[in-house]
């Protein structure tokens, strides 16, 4: 009766609503958790003693040296055709205008592929792109190597449309990249209603002029840590069921559902398995990860550091893409695997969620996943994700009690019964 | 001990489904 008691204990029980309450305790407290600020430092040292308070195992920091950029003030006004003040977030690693802004004509292209048409007309001008939202892996890629492409045919600077799918006028943050041989200019995200609306005066043959003020500076990378505590296995204690979630955020809102939920619900995992007295036959690392905001920079130094165990990880799994209600377990592995995962998922039947789905995956498991281990993600009711991912409107207001008390019952049941089989997950 | 190494699975499907049926 153990996945009931799981069930019992983290739905109805003592524990529920436990992980979203030190969710707000973390998030009240320190607010955003950009990696490189003094924020980040003290959830980390917050972690690490809470961990510890926890009576988990082998509670430890690993050292990671991580980016550090500031965004420092930031505006964008439009003066013509008319005098009108912009909401923009400059994006992650973009370097800052001189502190009189730069000031210039826009242009405003839908893709890359009008931007490449339309060439000639970019230079000395800022790109607006107003690119529609299709879906987030591919309409992030705007974000991610829109200055680049900008500069590459001559852009003073860029701004782009929010990577969301609905917006309340509010604009979303989040890493871009600069390529060595392209120029470096300013980037920023606008929202999506200023995009549409360049987009229509622009059409209309109107003139827009705009000046940007960007006082982003980017510092020597910094110190920081993954946080790693363990319920050590009783049988096989060199062998591994990895759960986690990140720990960094940008530096707007409070990174409640981006990471917030999923580095809690990870916690829960083995708050809830140190609840009952349970201690499953191989060991069950929780890893919080640093800097994964700035391209899973924690967690590659932690496959770097880790790698040379790999045959001894059983499951990795990540939650980063919300706790809201979830519809089931994705999963990467092999047929036997699969199955397997199925099997455990049918323990959940109490809770009506039972499905084992594709593609299992996150930013800081990948790594691992790539090279052969099974890899498990949560999926829920994504619904509402990306309205608020990177914006200020990530907040501890967006999420429900209940909900992650359910994540964090999957995520229990699964970690510890994968932890606790005699056997490892089969390999392809 | 059943360690990733031995690469397959020593047990039967239906055994470890009894085994994973056990935690319900």
């Amino acid at each position: 009766d153990i996945a009931k008691a799981i069930i019992e204990l983290a739905v109805y029980g003592k524990a529920q609503n436990r992980s979203y309450d030190r969710l707000a305790l973390l998030v009240d407290t320190v607010g955003p958790r950009l990696s490189g600020s003094k924020n980040l430092e003290m959830a980390i040292r917050i972690m690490y003693q809470s961990l510890k308070d926890n009576d988990l195992e082998n509670v430890h920091l690993e050292l990671v040296k991580i980016p550090h950029w500031e965004r420092g003030e930031e505006s964008a006004v439009m003066l013509k055709p008319r005098f009108h003040e912009m909401a923009v977030l400059g994006l992650g690693s973009s370097i800052g205008t001189p502190s009189e802004g730069i000031t210039a004509e826009v242009l405003v292209v839908n893709s890359f592929d009008e931007l490449r048409r339309r060439a000639p007309e970019a230079k000395g001008k800022i790109v607006v792109y107003n690119q529609p939202y299709l879906n987030y892996s591919r309409t992030v890629q705007y974000r991610f190597r829109g200055a680049v492409e900008a500069a590459k045919v001559g852009a003073v600077a860029s701004l782009i449309r929010s990577v969301t799918p609905f917006s309340i006028y509010s604009p979303h943050t989040g890493i871009q990249k600069y390529q060595d041989d392209v120029p470096k200019i300013p980037t920023a995200c606008i929202t999506v209603e200023d995009a549409e609306m360049m987009s229509r005066m622009a059409s209309r043959g109107v003139k827009i002029v705009i000046r940007l003020k960007m006082g982003a500076r980017n510092y020597p990378d910094t110190d920081s840590f993954n946080i790693v505590a363990e319920i050590t296995g009783r049988k096989y204690p060199e062998q591994v069921v990895l759960v986690s979630g990140h720990l960094d955020s940008w530096d707007v809102g409070q990174g409640a559902i981006d990471d917030g939920g999923g580095a809690f619900i990870s916690w829960e995992a083995l708050s809830l398995i140190r609840d009952l007295g349970l201690r499953p036959k191989r060991t069950l690392r929780l890893v919080l990860w640093t800097a994964e905001e700035q391209g899973g920079i924690g967690a590659f130094q932690y496959y770097e550091l880790h790698k040379v165990n790999i045959s001894n990880y059983s499951l990795v799994m990540e939650s980063d893409a919300g706790t809201f209600l979830p519809t089931g377990l994705q999963f990467t592995g092999s047929d036997k695997a699969r199955a397997i995962m199925k099997e455990i998922m049918n323990l959940l039947q109490p809770l009506n969620i039972t499905q084992v789905l594709n593609h299992g995956e996150g930013e800081d498991i990948n790594l691992w996943i790539q090279a052969g281990v099974p890899g498990a993600s949560l999926l829920d009711n994504l619904y509402k994700y990306f309205f608020f991912h990177h914006s200020h409107g990530d907040t501890l207001t967006v999420m429900d009690p209940k909900q992650m008390n359910i994540a964090a019952a999957i995520w229990t049941v699964v970690s510890y019964v994968v932890a606790d089989l005699e056997e490892m997950l089969p390999r392809s | 001990q059943a360690t990733y190494k031995n690469a397959t699975c020593q047990k039967t499907f239906q055994k470890i489904q009894k085994e994973i049926a056990s935690y319900g």
